[in-house]
């Protein structure tokens, strides 16, 4: 599942 | 790490310090709605299951113990340091109102249908709402004090400039948060009204007033 960017944003 | 991300996240940390400056040197809750540092506190929590699980980088890390920690200590000067300083007939905002939409919305729009991801749309739903308490309180007392307005500034401003960062991503990485960026702009759009009252008064030196 490539989640989306935002788990690399706080 | 868009420029505009680390403008918001530098906003966001200069929000939270303002706020612990404001009670601890006024040893004072006065003006401030327990209730939103509360959903913050929620907001943080459900957002960072993940800080003993993936590692992103020193930064990442090192932000998401410094809002929880963060957090948790307003909290604690609020209902117990200073107890007696907080306003609470004035923080009657119903916190079920927003928690509860939040989570039902988490349940049917996610990423995955698992606990983590749930628990993060949650965060990202409350934090869209966890001010409204704080900015109730604010036309309920119908004025805030100097330092209080500053801090509001400095959070509506983080998620404003997050928006610019997710502008940014899209157009040079082509993707983006559906769920983030919604619920971000729904969050800058509450602010929409103190954000007027905040040019319009304080920055000429006034105090922030919300007109009768």
């Amino acid at each position: 599942l490539n989640l989306p960017s935002h788990h690399d944003e706080l | 790490m868009t420029l505009f991300r680390l403008a918001g996240d530098l906003s966001h940390v200069l929000a939270i310090l303002l706020l612990l400056y404001k009670i601890w040197t006024t040893k004072s809750a006065a003006g401030i709605s327990g209730k939103t540092q509360l959903m913050f506190c929620m907001v943080y929590v459900t957002r960072y299951l993940d800080l003993f699980t993936s590692f992103i980088s020193v930064y990442n890390s090192t932000m998401k113990v410094l809002f929880i920690s963060a957090s948790v200590a307003t909290v604690y000067l609020i209902y117990f340091k200073f107890k007696a300083t907080y306003d609470g007939n004035h923080d009657t905002f119903r916190m079920e109102f927003v928690i509860v939409p939040a989570l039902i919305l988490a349940l049917i729009w996610n990423y995955a249908f698992t606990f983590f991801e749930i628990s993060w749309a949650f965060s990202i739903f409350l934090e869209a709402v966890a001010i409204l308490p704080q900015l109730f309180m604010v036309t309920k007392t119908g004025e805030a004090e100097n330092i209080t307005s500053h801090y509001l500034f400095a959070l509506g401003s983080y998620r404003a400039l997050y928006i610019l960062n997710w502008i940014d991503r899209y157009y040079f990485e082509g993707h983006w948060d559906p769920i983030a960026v919604t619920a971000g702009i729904v969050q800058t759009v509450l602010y929409g009204d103190f954000f007027y009252l905040y040019f319009t008064r304080v920055i000429k030196g006034r105090k922030l007033q919300v007109l009768p």
